[in-house]
C-alpha cells in the first residue's frame, strides 16, 4: 500500500505460493471461504497444491511458531461471473476466529456506497518507498460516485466496478496488494464493499482507483459457499 | 550428512506382496522411530532388498524381494509406503555399474545371457553369493568392467559381451532448463551425493514434494523446481546448500515431436495478447509491470542483478525487457526499472478466455429463458436436472416445477442475476453458469441508480457489550 501506515485487518489474508511467498491479498468472508482477485489465481479448476492462506499475522515474513499465525492450504478454486474479476478460495479447514482473525461482512445485493463514505484498503504489497513493506499497512480512501469516476477515466469503468478519490499526496494500492479488502465502516461493521483489482498506475496522483464493486457479486458469493 | 534413505527409491501409499502363499515376509517391526531407522536396519542386510514404512504405527517390514522379482504384486495401500533400494529398481547404472542388481538379462546383441550358475555353454570362476549378486542371467558387473555389466551368452560363438546398460547420465538428457527432467542421478556436478526432497536436513528447503507434485521430487534425484538454469539437488554436504547436477543437455530447442508430457501439452501454444494458466507461454511485448513501472531488460543486470541471462533460459524468450514468467511464478513477472522494486508482475496482461463461443443469449436474468444450450462457459456438459450424479441437485424438475428444469438445459430456478446455469458433470465442479450472453438489446438492470436503494439492515454487527458494572 503506498501512502499508508501500519495498521490491522484481521481479515485480511496473504496468499503465499508453494514456496511460501506473499504473491496477493485476500478476504475472510467465512469461516472456510477467501475471496479474492481472478488475476491472482492461474487456474479455476486445477487444484492450486501447495498454496496456503496465511492469517492472525500483520508481518509479511512471520516467524514460524508466530503466535496466532495460522496457515490453512488451498483446496478448490471457484472464478465468478464473467468480468467480476473474482474468485472463491476454499480452505481445507474453517479458520480459528479470535482476535486477530475475523470474517467481514458482504453488503446486500446490488448495495451502492454512498459517495463520501469513508473506506480502507490494507495489504503488504508494494509502498514505493513510502514505508517499509514488512507490515501490514493500511489507508483510508473515500468513495466517490462512478459519474465522478468516469470523468477522469473516459467512461471506462463499468457498473460493476467502484471508485475512491484521488488524493494529492500518492495514497492506494499496488503489487502485491491485489486481491485485497476495500472495507468501509458502515453502521458499526465493517463490510467488504470493493477488492483490489489492478490499476494502470499505482496511488497516481489525483487520480481515481478503481475495485470491484463486491455487492453486484453477492449473490454468486452466497450461492458458492451455500452450495459447495 | 547423507541419509540412510538415500539408498532407497520410495514409491508412495504402496505395498508389495507376494503371491506365493508359502513365501512369508519379515515380521513388522514396531519399536522403529522413523523410515530411517528402518532403512539402517535393511541397508546392511544382503537379503533385505526393500521395506514396509507404516506411517502411523512406525512399524517397518524388510522385505527380499522387489517388484521386478517374480510373484510379486504392487498394491495400493493408505497404511504404509514401500522403499525399495535403487541398486535393484533403478534402470540405468551409476559410475560402471558394480553395484547394479536390476533384471536385464540380454546383452547389447540382444544375446541371451547365460545364468550364473550354470557352466554350459561357458566355463567360468564366478561363484554367485549374496554378496556378488551373481543371481539367474542378469547382467551384472562383478569385474569392475569400465564398460558396465556384462554377462556370459548362451551362444556359443560369443563368450561373453557387455549389456550396454546406458548409465544414468546419459539415459536422459535435459530439454530447455529441465523443469521436465525425470531422470535418476543423485549426485552433483562436483560428485556431491543429493539430500533427499523429503528430508529437511542438513539443509531446510520450501520444495516439499507434496506441494510440488508437478515437479516429481522423488527421492533425491536432481529436479528443476524453481526455474534455475538447469537441474540441481541439496546437497548431503552440510557446507554446500545446492548444486547443478552435470546432465547431458538435448539440443537447443524444445522438440516437436518428444512424448508431450503435460506441460508440454501446454507450453504448445505461445500466446501474444493474453496469458494462459501461469503464462509460462506467454511471448507477447507487454514490457510495464502491472502498476506502469517499465521493466528492466533481460540481458542488463542493473539496476537488479539476477540469474536470468537470457541465454541460459534459450527457451523462455526472455528478450528485451518483455514481461515473461521464466520460472513458474503465478503471472508473468519482470525486475523493474525502478531500484527499490526488484520484480514485479505483469497482470495488465489479460488472461486468455478459457470460456467457449456463446451459443444463445437471453432476457433479464434468464429465469425465462427455455433455450437448449446445454454446457457451461467453460465447454463442460450440463448434469440433467432429475440425475443425482454427479451432484445431488438442490433445484429439480418436482422442487422448482415453475423453471422448466427439463433435460439438462441451461436454466436459472433461483434468479441468479448472473444468469442461466447448470449443474455440471465435472465431479470436481458443482456449478457453473453457461455458454450464453445477455441479448444484445438488454441492458442489465442499473446497479447505481437502482429503483428502491438497498438499505444497509443486516451484518455482522460488533455486540460492544456497554459496561454494566457501576
Amino acid at each position: 500500500v503506498v501512502g499508508g501506515h501500519p495498521g490491522t485487518s484481521p481479515w485480511t489474508v496473504s496468499l503465499r505460493n508453494r514456496q511460501g511467498q506473499h504473491f496477493c491479498g485476500g478476504s475472510l468472508v467465512k469461516e472456510q471461504w477467501v475471496l479474492t482477485a481472478r488475476q491472482c489465481v492461474w487456474s479455476c479448476h486445477e487444484p492450486l497444491t501447495g498454496y496456503e492462506v496465511w492469517l492472525g499475522t500483520i508481518n509479511q515474513n512471520p516467524q514460524p511458531g508466530e503466535a496466532n499465525l495460522q496457515k490453512v492450504p488451498v483446496t478448490k478454486t471457484f472464478c465468478g461471473p464473467a468480468g467480476s474479476q473474482l474468485v472463491l478460495l476454499k480452505l481445507e479447514r474453517p479458520v480459528t476466529l479470535n482476535h486477530h482473525v475475523a470474517r467481514i461482512c458482504l453488503p446486500p445485493e446490488q448495495y451502492v456506497v454512498p459517495p463520501g463514505t469513508k473506506c480502507e484498503i490494507a495489504g503488504w504489497g508494494e509502498s514505493k518507498g513510502t514505508s517499509n513493506n514488512t507490515v501490514l499497512h493500511v489507508a483510508s480512501m473515500k468513495v466517490i460516485s462512478n459519474q465522478e469516476c468516469n470523468v477522469k477515466h473516459r467512461g471506462h469503468v463499468q457498473e460493476n466496478e467502484m471508485c475512491t478519490e484521488g488524493l494529492l499526496v500518492p495514497t492506494g494500492a499496488c503489487e502485491g496488494d491485489y486481491g485485497g479488502p476495500l472495507a468501509c465502516y458502515t453502521h458499526n461493521c465493517w463490510v467488504l464493499e470493493g477488492l483490489i483489482i489492478p490499476n494502470r498506475v499505482c496511488a497516481r496522483p489525483r487520480w481515481p482507483a478503481i475495485f470491484t464493486r463486491v455487492s453486484v457479486f453477492v449473490d454468486w458469493i452466497n450461492k458458492v459457499i451455500q452450495l459447495e | 550428512q547423507r541419509s540412510p534413505l538415500n539408498d532407497f527409491q520410495l514409491l508412495r501409499g504402496m505395498e508389495l506382496k507376494n503371491l506365493l502363499h508359502t513365501v512369508v515376509p519379515g515380521p513388522w517391526q514396531e519399536d522403529v522411530a522413523d523410515a530411517e531407522e528402518c532403512a539402517k536396519r535393511c541397508g546392511p542386510l544382503l537379503d533385505c532388498r526393500a521395506f514396509h514404512y507404516n506411517l502411523s504405527s512406525h512399524g517397518c517390514q524388510l522385505l527380499p524381494w522387489t517388484e521386478h522379482s517374480p510373484h510379486t504384486e504392487l498394491h495400493q495401500s493408505s497404511l504404509c509406503d514401500l522403499f525399495q533400494k535403487k541398486d535393484y529398481v533403478r534402470t540405468c547404472i551409476m559410475d560402471n555399474g558394480v553395484g547394479y542388481r536390476g533384471t536385464v538379462a540380454r546383452t547389447v546383441d540382444g544375446l541371451p545371457c547365460q545364468a550364473w550358475n550354470s557352466r554350459f555353454p561357458n566355463d567360468h570362476k564366478y561363484r554367485p553369493t549374496p554378496k556378488n549378486g551373481l543371481e539367474e542371467n542378469f547382467c551384472r558387473n562383478p569385474d569392475r568392467d569400465s564398460r558396465g555389466p556384462w554377462c556370459y551368452t548362451t551362444s556359443g560363438s560369443v563368450r561373453f559381451q557387455t549389456c550396454g546398460i546406458k548409465s544414468c547420465r546419459d539415459a536422459v538428457c535435459v530439454w530447455c532448463n529441465g523443469e521436465e527432467y525425470r531422470g535418476q542421478v543423485d549426485v552433483t556436478e562436483s560428485g556431491r551425493e543429493c539430500q533427499r526432497w523429503d528430508l529437511q536436513h542438513p539443509h531446510s528447503h520450501p520444495f516439499q514434494p507434496d506441494k510440488f507434485l508437478d515437479k516429481a521430487l522423488n527421492d533425491n534425484y536432481c529436479r528443476n523446481p524453481d526455474g534455475s538454469e538447469r537441474p540441481w539437488c541439496y546437497t548431503t554436504d552440510p557446507n554446500i546448500e545446492r548444486e547443478f547436477c552435470d546432465l547431458p543437455s538435448c539440443g537447443p530447442n524444445l522438440p516437436l515431436t518428444t512424448k508431450a508430457s503435460k506441460s508440454h501439452l501446454r507450453s504448445k501454444g505461445k500466446t501474444f495478447n493474453c496469458f494462459r494458466g501461469k503464462g509460462e507461454d506467454y511471448r507477447g511485448t507487454t514490457n510495464t509491470t502491472s502498476a506502469g513501472v517499465p521493466c528492466q531488460r533481460w540481458d542488463a543486470q542493473s539496476p537488479h542483478q539476477h540469474r536470468f541471462v537470457p541465454e541460459k533460459y534459450a527457451c523462455k524468450d526472455l528478450r528485451e525487457n518483455f514481461c515473461r514468467n521464466p520460472d513458474g511464478s503465478e503471472a508473468p513477472w519482470c525486475f523493474t526499472s525502478r531500484p527499490g522494486l526488484r520484480v514485479a508482475f505483469c497482470y495488465q496482461i489479460p488472461r486468455c478466455t478459457e470460456e467457449v463461443v456463446p451459443e444463445g443469449c437471453y432476457h433479464g436474468s434468464g429465469e425465462q429463458y427455455r433455450g437448449l444450450v446445454s454446457k457451461t462457459r467453460k465447454g463442460v456438459q450440463c448434469q440433467h436436472w432429475s440425475a443425482e450424479t454427479p451432484h445431488k441437485p438442490q433445484f429439480t424438475p418436482t422442487s422448482a416445477p415453475q423453471a422448466g428444469l427439463e433435460a439438462n438445459y441451461c436454466r436459472n430456478p433461483d434468479g441468479d442475476s448472473h444468469g442461466p446455469w447448470c449443474y455440471t458433470l465435472d465431479p470436481a465442479t458443482l456449478f457453473d453458469y453457461c455458454a450464453l450472453q445477455r441479448c444484445d438489446d438488454e441492458q442489465p438492470p442499473s446497479v447505481l441508480d437502482p429503483p428502491d436503494q438497498v438499505q444497509f439492515d443486516k451484518c455482522g454487527k460488533r455486540l460492544d457489550k456497554s459496561n454494566k458494572l457501576r
